[in-house]
């Protein structure tokens, strides 16, 4: 299983349709502060069935909401697809018939998210679960937000045991 | 239960010990349980020694040397379990360029032992020149993102 | 008690937007008291606007957009009362080229109002290049430092 | 008052006698990870009378005596020592009758911290007042410890107002 593209739409700075080829080996993602290089990261754990708005530095799920800009009207939905290469079918049944999977989550203002794998409607969980058992997830130890290291280094070692647990 | 934990432990353990080594180029590091007798219970220390230096905990290392053991940790446990996908959110931010390259060298030896792609959101030239590719994000109309494409010579500009 | 902390607030407050709106080239900021009418009992947020934004709350925005927005609050309080000695150990480490050097105008405004000293701890060539006078610290005998002073020209070599 | 010298002996990574002269206008220190950067402002803090531990990164204060080193036995005391220019004599009364005060702190294993101004024994509690009447002092805003504004940007809104009231 291999993911090979994460494609933005209306979620936090990214406007108008974004996407983010993820190819082998050592991709860089640069730019000034503040241009959206760490909203790539949030899309990702996003569309992989993050649930905690305070992970996504927000008060709710509904601040990844393309808010509007200088020349820009705010949108109501945003929306993020991850495609996955499935071609060595190692993905849970159910998901296992194609040689591509593409997961989407779609959040509506007042309406809440909702999942699609290959366009059928799936539940949160069942993603999880998909990203799970193929070792990655919104809460992999090897999503390293900015200043995660930090707050391992100042945590408490009861804290700092969960990294652990992620490797059992 | 208990046991997986154990196992995981002394597994992170040794890859850690590998890894800090590696990094700093000699020295001795360990992953401690503190505070219990039972694994489910107990706390993560770290107690490290640079090479040359006097064994202590992570506490009182300066702040590169914390946040490099800190990766060796992080790429302990990856190597323990690899995902499909690795993402970076500026780790380099405290390294000198000393460290940034032997962070580096790392990366390179995590590609070689994995299928792993990686995404290393940086401000460091060092690490920029060691990437495969780089994309860049402007906001060229302010509050809107957009990537692009970016050839290895010019990414200096975009930095700044 | 209460008027003391008040009359700070204002102070502070009108500072803070000041140093706030110099830093990001525009913009609006502000301070606000939550969580209780009692300014002994209040918390503190900070709400910030950078230009073309949309205004909100200090988490919400950009690591190195953070990192300006609490130098523009240091700074504010610092204005109100300064200090014979201020010291800043890698403040600018999360910052951009173009946001170092609006932070090191900052600085230089400073010493143009106080008579204040600083001491700027930083890895940044562009920082150091704006310093009056740099000293290394170096360890060429294992664990222990000795403190040089370095040529501005030759910094580079030794950040490194 | 101006600041004009620290010495440092035995303190943390400076076990010989070092000397940073402070002058007027903006002084870089740089250096590679692990050098003693740090460590030149907790020798300041120090000075100054911090009482906690926790803020020199140490589990005990005699944690900032000299550990040893490949080539080099531990010492079992460490000293800091502060001139302060005072040709403008605003220093508190007790101390304002010389054009040069300097503070010097030392810390002896088993039996604890001494200070003095010009030679002559002092409470820790009355140099801590010598600062804090200068409007500095080891808890003073204007000391931006390493990872600080990290910890100021996650603090509850309840911590965050601290930084307010040094300015009271
Ligand atoms: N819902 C939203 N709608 C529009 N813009 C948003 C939204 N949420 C966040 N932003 C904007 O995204 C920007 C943050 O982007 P991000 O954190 O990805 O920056 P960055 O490139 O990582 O910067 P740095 O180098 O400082 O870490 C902020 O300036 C913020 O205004
Ligand atoms: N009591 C002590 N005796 C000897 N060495 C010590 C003592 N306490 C700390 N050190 C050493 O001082 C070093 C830390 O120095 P410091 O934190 O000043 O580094 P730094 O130059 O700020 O580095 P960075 O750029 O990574 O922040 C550590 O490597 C540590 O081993
Ligand atoms: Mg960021
Ligand atoms: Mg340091």
């Amino acid at each position: 299983m291999q993911f090979s593209r994460l494609r933005l739409t209306g979620f936090k700075s990214f406007v108008d349709p974004t996407d983010l080829m993820i190819s082998t080996g050592l991709t860089g993602v640069v730019g000034p502060n503040g241009c959206g290089k760490s909203n790539l990261l949030e899309a990702l754990r996003w569309v992989m069935g993050e649930t905690r708005a305070k992970a996504m530095r927000g008060g709710g799920m509904e601040d990844v909401i393309f808010a509007g800009a200088a020349s820009r009207p705010a949108r109501n939905y945003a929306e993020v697809s991850l495609v996955i290469d499935n071609q060595d079918r190692v993905a849970p049944a159910g998901f296992n018939d194609s040689d591509t999977l593409e997961v989407t989550r779609r959040i509506t203002r007042d309406v809440g998210s909702a999942y699609k794998v290959n366009s059928k409607d799936t539940r949160a969980r069942d993603v999880q679960m998909l990203f799970a058992d193929a070792a990655t997830g919104a809460t992999s130890p090897a999503l390293v937000r900015q200043g995660q290291i930090a707050e391992l280094i100042n945590a408490k070692p009861q804290n700092r045991r969960k990294v652990l647990e992620d490797a059992a | 239960g208990r046991e997986r934990l154990l196992t995981a432990f002394e597994q992170v353990n040794a890859n850690f010990t590998m890894l800090f080594t590696h990094l700093f180029g000699g020295g001795e590091a360990n992953l401690v349980m503190v505070e219990s007798d039972d694994p489910l219970e107990a706390g993560l220390e770290i107690m490290c020694q640079p090479p040359g230096k006097k064994l202590s905990v992570l506490s009182l290392m300066s702040g590169g040397e914390q946040t490099l053991t800190c990766l060796a940790l992080i790429f302990a446990v990856f190597m323990a379990n690899p995902s499909p996908i690795c993402v970076l959110d500026e780790v380099d931010a405290p390294l000198d360029d000393a460290n940034v390259t032997r962070f580096c060298d790392m990366l390179d030896e995590m590609c070689r032992r994995t299928e792993t792609r990686f995404l290393v959101i940086t401000h460091h030239a060092v690490t920029m020149a060691r990437m495969d590719r780089l994309f860049g994000v402007t906001m060229q109309e302010q509050g809107v993102s957009q990537l692009v494409s970016v050839d290895l010579k010019r990414a200096e500009k975009l930095v700044a």
